[in-house]
Formats: C-alpha cells, sequence, structure tokens
C-alpha cells in the first residue's frame, strides 16, 4: 500500500520532461509501477473479449501516469474503442481514426475533471499467446517513443491469465532503429508457432522492465470488502473446465512444433553433412527439442494445477460426511 | 436459528454425488493425467 | 391508355375515400403497367404495386397482399424514395405477420421503428408491433436474441404491460395468466386466431416461454406437476416439450414410462458442481457474520 505515490507534483513532471534523460540512454527506463486500478482495468478490458467457444479478440487502451526517475508510473488505464471488423486477428490491434480522436479527445477533457497524470504509454492483448512486441507493435511503439516520449507498451495475455492463475503482463520499450542490442537472449517465451517467425525477428528490437504494483489504502479497503466474493469463486472455479479451449490450442501447438523438429532431425540425418556442421545442426535440433519439451511442461503443469483444484475441491466437499 | 443454518449447511454436503458427477470427475481426471503423461 | 390510368386512379381515389379498400384495389390492378406502348419509371411501378397490397392488406387479405409485395421485389433498390422504401418494408413487415412469421415479422418492424426514429408515433407503432410478434415468435435462441435487443431499448419501457411481459420473457421467468391478459389490447385479429390444437397464437407462445423459463427453474418434473405449472394438461405439456426438443429449441429428454421430463442443463454436471460448491461457501460466509453479530 502506498498513498504517497497518488500526489501529484506537476512542477517535477515538467522539469523531468524538460531534461529528458531518456534521450541519452536507451534503457534509462528499467522499472513500472502499476496501480491496482490500472491493472485491474486492463485485464478486464482484456478479458472482456475472451468468450468460450469463440476467437477471443485483441484489445487496446492508453496508459496515464507520470515519471520517477528510472520508473515509470501508471496510475490508470482507459480503454480505446476499436472498430467492430477491425483486422485483429494477427499479433497487432491497429486503431481506427475512431481511436486516435478518442484518444485525443479523452487526454483534452481529463484536464478539466483534475486528473492531471498524462498518457504515459499503451496497451493491448495478445490473448492466448504471451506477452512480447511483434513487428507490427514494435513499429508502433518505436513511433510513439520517437514523438511521444516518454511512452511505454504495456501487453496483456488474458487468456493465460485464466490458466496461470495471475495476470500475465509485460511492459517493453524499443530501442531506435539500428541499434545494435547485445541483449542476452530473453527469458525463455512459450510462443506458438503461428506467431514464432514474427516473435523471433524482433526479439532484439525491445527490452522488458521489472513490473510491480501498489494500491492506496483506499484500494486495499474496497479490496478487502471483495475478499469473500473471491475466495468464493476461488473455491468454486475449474480452470480446466473454463479453459479447455486454451489447453487444446496449446496442445496442438506444441504438437505442430514437435512435428517441426521431427521433420528437421529427420532431414538432417540422411542428407550428407560434414563433421563441423553435424554438430552445428545437433545444437540447433537440441534447441527446438527443449524449446518444445519446455512448452510441454508448461502445459503440463497448468494443467495439473487445474486437475490438483479439482482434487481438493473433491476432497473438501464431496467427501461423505464423518 | 444458528444452529438451524449450521444444519442447513452440513445438508449441502456433500456438494456434488451423482453417477453422473462421478463419471465426469473421473473423464476430466483421466484426460489430465493423460495430457501428463503425453507431456512427459 | 392515358385515358383509362387516369380514370382507373380517380376512380380508385374515390373509392378509397369510402374504405372500399377491395374495390380500390381491383380498380387499380386494371391499369396496364407492362403493355410496350407506355415506358413507366420503376418508382412509379413501385409504388402502384406497394399501394395494391396495401389496399389488401387494409382488407385482411394477405395472400393477394402478398401477390402483388412479391412483383416488387425485382423494383426495390437502395436508390428508391425513402418514404416509399418505408411503406414497401412496413407492408412485408405486416404480411410477415398476417402468415405468422413472427420472428421475421418483429425483426422488420424493429428495423422500421428505427428508420422512422424521428417521427415518434410512428416509430412507437412500430416498435409495438415488434415486441408483439417477438412475443408470440417461437420460444428459442434466435427469440432470446431479439427480446435481449429489445429490452435494451430505452424506447421499449414506455411500453406500458407489454414492456412488462417483454422483460419477464428475457429473464426467463414464468408469466403469470393475468399478466397475459393485459397483452390482449395490444393484439390484432388474427393474433386471437385458434390454432389446429386449440390453441389461440398467444397462448400457445406463452405455454412454450413457460415451458423453456421451467426448464431453467428444474433439473427435472413430472408432466402433471409441468401441465399443473402451465396451467394445461399433462399429455399437451408432454407434446409441446417433445415438439419443442425435436426442433432443438430446448435440451432435454422425456421418459415416458415414469410420465417425467429431464431438463438438459446446459451447463453441465462439473458446472453444476462449482454452482454448489459457491452456495456452500457463500453459506459458510453468512453463518460466520450470525456468528460474529451474536459473538463480537
Amino acid at each position: 500500500v502506498d498513498d504517497d505515490i497518488y500526489k501529484h507534483d506537476p512542477i517535477t513532471q515538467q522539469q523531468i520532461l524538460t531534461a529528458r534523460p531518456w534521450k541519452s540512454d536507451n534503457k534509462h527506463f528499467k522499472d513500472v509501477r502499476m496501480s491496482a486500478l490500472a491493472l485491474l482495468k486492463i485485464q478486464m478490458h482484456a478479458g472482456s473479449e475472451v468468450k468460450p467457444g469463440m476467437v477471443p479478440l485483441e484489445v487496446m487502451g492508453m496508459l496515464q501516469g507520470k515519471l520517477d526517475g528510472n520508473t515509470i508510473i501508471v496510475t490508470d488505464s482507459f480503454a480505446l474503442p476499436i472498430p467492430a471488423g477491425t483486422d485483429r486477428g494477427a499479433a497487432h490491434v491497429n486503431p481506427g481514426q475512431e481511436a486516435f480522436e478518442y484518444m485525443v479527445q479523452y487526454t483534452e477533457l481529463i484536464k478539466d475533471v483534475g486528473k492531471a497524470e498524462n498518457v504515459v504509454g499503451w496497451y493491448h492483448s495478445h490473448p492466448g499467446y504471451g506477452c512480447w512486441l511483434s513487428g507490427i507493435d514494435v513499429s508502433t511503439q518505436r513511433t510513439q517513443q520517437q514523438f511521444s516520449d516518454p511512452f511505454l507498451a504495456v501487453v496483456v495475455d488474458p487468456v493465460r491469465s485464466i490458466g496461470a492463475g495471475k495476470v500475465e503482463i509485460g511492459a517493453f520499450r524499443t530501442f531506435p532503429e539500428g541499434y545494435a542490442n547485445n541483449a542476452t537472449a530473453s527469458e525463455w517465451q512459450s510462443v506458438p508457432s503461428d506467431r514464432i517467425e514474427d516473435f523471433g525477428v524482433h526479439a532484439n528490437c525491445y527490452y522488458q522492465l521489472e513490473m510491480s504494483f501498489y494500491k492506496s489504502s483506499l484500494d486495499a479497503k474496497l479490496l478487502d470488502l471483495q475478499w469473500r466474493k473471491y475466495w468464493v469463486n476461488t473455491l468454486a472455479a475449474s480452470p480446466l473446465t473454463n479453459n479447455r479451449d486454451y489447453i487444446t490450442s496449446q496442445i496442438s501447438d506444441v504438437a505442430e512444433k514437435m512435428e517441426k523438429a521431427e521433420g528437421e532431425m529427420g532431414h538432417g540425418r540422411y542428407a550428407g553433412m560434414n563433421l563441423v556442421q553435424a554438430d552445428k545442426r545437433k545444437k540447433e535440433e537440441d534447441s527446438q527439442l527443449s524449446k518444445v519439451t519446455r512448452d510441454t511442461n508448461k502445459v503440463t503443469i497448468e494443467v495439473l494445477h487445474g486437475l490438483s483444484r479439482q482434487v481438493l475441491k473433491a476432497a473438501l466437499f464431496n467427501a461423505p460426511a464423518p | 436459528a444458528l444452529l438451524r443454518m449450521i444444519l442447513s449447511l452440513c445438508h449441502k454436503l456433500p456438494a456434488m454425488d451423482s453417477e453422473k458427477f462421478n463419471l465426469s470427475y473421473q473423464n476430466e481426471y483421466h484426460d489430465t493425467l493423460l495430457i501428463s503423461y503425453l507431456g512427459t | 391508355q392515358e385515358e383509362s390510368t387516369a380514370i382507373r386512379e380517380k376512380l380508385a381515389d374515390l373509392y378509397q375515400e369510402e374504405e372500399n379498400w377491395k374495390q380500390c384495389a381491383m380498380t387499380l390492378i386494371g391499369i396496364p403497367l407492362d403493355s410496350g406502348s407506355r415506358a413507366l419509371n420503376e418508382e412509379y411501378k413501385l409504388g402502384h404495386y406497394v399501394r395494391i397490397a396495401q389496399l389488401f392488406l387494409e382488407d385482411d387479405d394477405h395472400i393477394q397482399a402478398e401477390t402483388y409485395i412479391n412483383k416488387c421485389l425485382p423494383l426495390v433498390h437502395s436508390g428508391i424514395d425513402p418514404v416509399l422504401n418505408l411503406k414497401y418494408k412496413a407492408c412485408f413487415a405486416r404480411i410477415q405477420d398476417c402468415q405468422r412469421k413472427f420472428f421475421e415479422a418483429a425483426t422488420r418492424y424493429y428495423e422500421l421503428s428505427q428508420l422512422v426514429a424521428d417521427d415518434e408515433q410512428t416509430a412507437e407503432l412500430a416498435l409495438q408491433s415488434a415486441t408483439v410478434c417477438t412475443i408470440l415468435s417461437p420460444a428459442g435462441p434466435k427469440r432470446s436474441r431479439l427480446l435481449a435487443t429489445l429490452h435494451k431499448d430505452e424506447r421499449t419501457n414506455k411500453l406500458g404491460p407489454l414492456y412488462n411481459v417483454l422483460e419477464k420473457m428475457h429473464m426467463d421467468r414464468i408469466l403469470r395468466p393475468e399478466e397475459v391478459n393485459q397483452l390482449r389490447e395490444y393484439l390484432k385479429p388474427h393474433h386471437e386466431a385458434i390454432l389446429a390444437d386449440g390453441q389461440t397464437v398467444l397462448e400457445r407462445a406463452v405455454t412454450q416461454h413457460n415451458l423453456l423459463a421451467a426448464s431453467n427453474l428444474y433439473y427435472n418434473i413430472t408432466f402433471g406437476e409441468l401441465g399443473a405449472l402451465l396451467g394445461i394438461s399433462a399429455e399437451k405439456a408432454e407434446q409441446i416439450a417433445s415438439r419443442m426438443i425435436a426442433e432443438e429449441r430446448m435440451q432435454g429428454s422425456i421418459d415416458q414410462i415414469e410420465s417425467l421430463i429431464q431438463f438438459q442443463n446446459v451447463s453441465g454436471v462439473m458446472t453444476q458442481w462449482d454452482e454448489q460448491i459457491s452456495s456452500a461457501c457463500s453459506f459458510v460466509s453468512r453463518i460466520c457474520d450470525e456468528v460474529i453479530k451474536k459473538h463480537p
């Protein structure tokens, strides 16, 4: 709980905006602190387009907040109207003209109601395929960082949030075009095979920031009042049942990746190759297979989590009366 | 009144005890174990 | 032909003033539209056929009206006069209403109510017709969606008793006979027609709705009880239920030996389990609150 963070000092903010330290250091911003309110609104907005038996749709919105040294503080968020029929199938969601107009109007109107925080970024969802930036996302974010810095990109995965039992969310900033980022390989990500190209090609164009969350004492009180609803719904939830489509898509994705890995191994074995190449190929196959193995472990562990909840519930509520 | 409430709570348990439920539960259980077996 | 057409149109106007709809229509039908000598524009033809269809509708002859509204089909396109377009749509909706295609008629009436939104009175009339036809249309998923659309439309809550029935149907609640009787003032003669099974259109629609509402309330029920709940005999309840299941407008299975209907609760047994657990946990919470209240 942190109430001081809610105090807004426009002079300090203006000084930071004038100094623009991020211009000289591409990795100036290292942390993000997001309010519980913003997190809830983002998760609910993203989750609103995930309906059982229907293809989940991407959503998009803006972040409001302020700066504090190397930290971007996100205090609130607001959804953007994405016109129905917008191409939302690929790993990007393009705001229509309507969304931009809405954003401009919103940022003007909030000043009238005394909300002093500026827009400090945008968020969008990748339902079911993890938190990273696609090619389109990278170029959108780069443009924003060029003209509207400081600007943060947040990606949330509402489908995996249900599977993992916690909000799958990531915050990113891009490097300028041509910046040679000798990044350490980003930690392993389970990315569906139909998006792996998009993920691989751009992985070095951006970096991930550490995320932490805060809430006000009022938020804490309101969330406590929700405690009963929370624990009743948690005990009465069946992720295995609710997440059936997602688990199926994960299993079919693992199967596809295994086919690919097997194909490459088979191909390498029969085509004549010299020793050096064999060694290189061996490494490649291992990395292919090891990625598939990690994806499989992830799915298996999530599914076993779901099952263990069912077994606990059966033990708690179905055990014959003593 | 409190005791009556507690008594009616006891009547709510076990939460479900029908042939159909046991079948569905076992199905889900076996599906999950099969997935973990496949994963292994 | 020009003179003959002019005389006929004048005569038709006179018949219309006398409200002699049939004669008026017959007079207009005598005007040749497709003879080679006169080149008539499509809009004139469309207006002519729509007027004849309207006259037959006034004369409660929806079969003839349909004949002439079908002649309009090749003439209708986006560029026609908006007023004529509205008349055409209104005619079409009324014909479907008379043919007891209530779901299609309701959809068209609702579309009309949005097209004439600036003319409050006409819009209200179209909305009222849309609501009545939705209530009369066969219970099932399609009707539920239309009920939800009408219920969300803030104009409907000015429809008085009609809105009450609309809201209860949307909420899947059972309709009481007194609520159904309030509907009668909104019905047209053909809505009160007696069907082959001896029920009126309204009674059949209400019975089917109540049956669907009962399927949300009970996991299973005997036909005797169900008949008592619906105000019909056990046999009739079984007949209507079996037809709705066969038409996939209701999920369930019938055990004729036991004279029992088992409603197939779509949500499935695992979801019911979660609901049971949720209610048990909420109960624990309530008991804890009571204990804390008595022994702080």
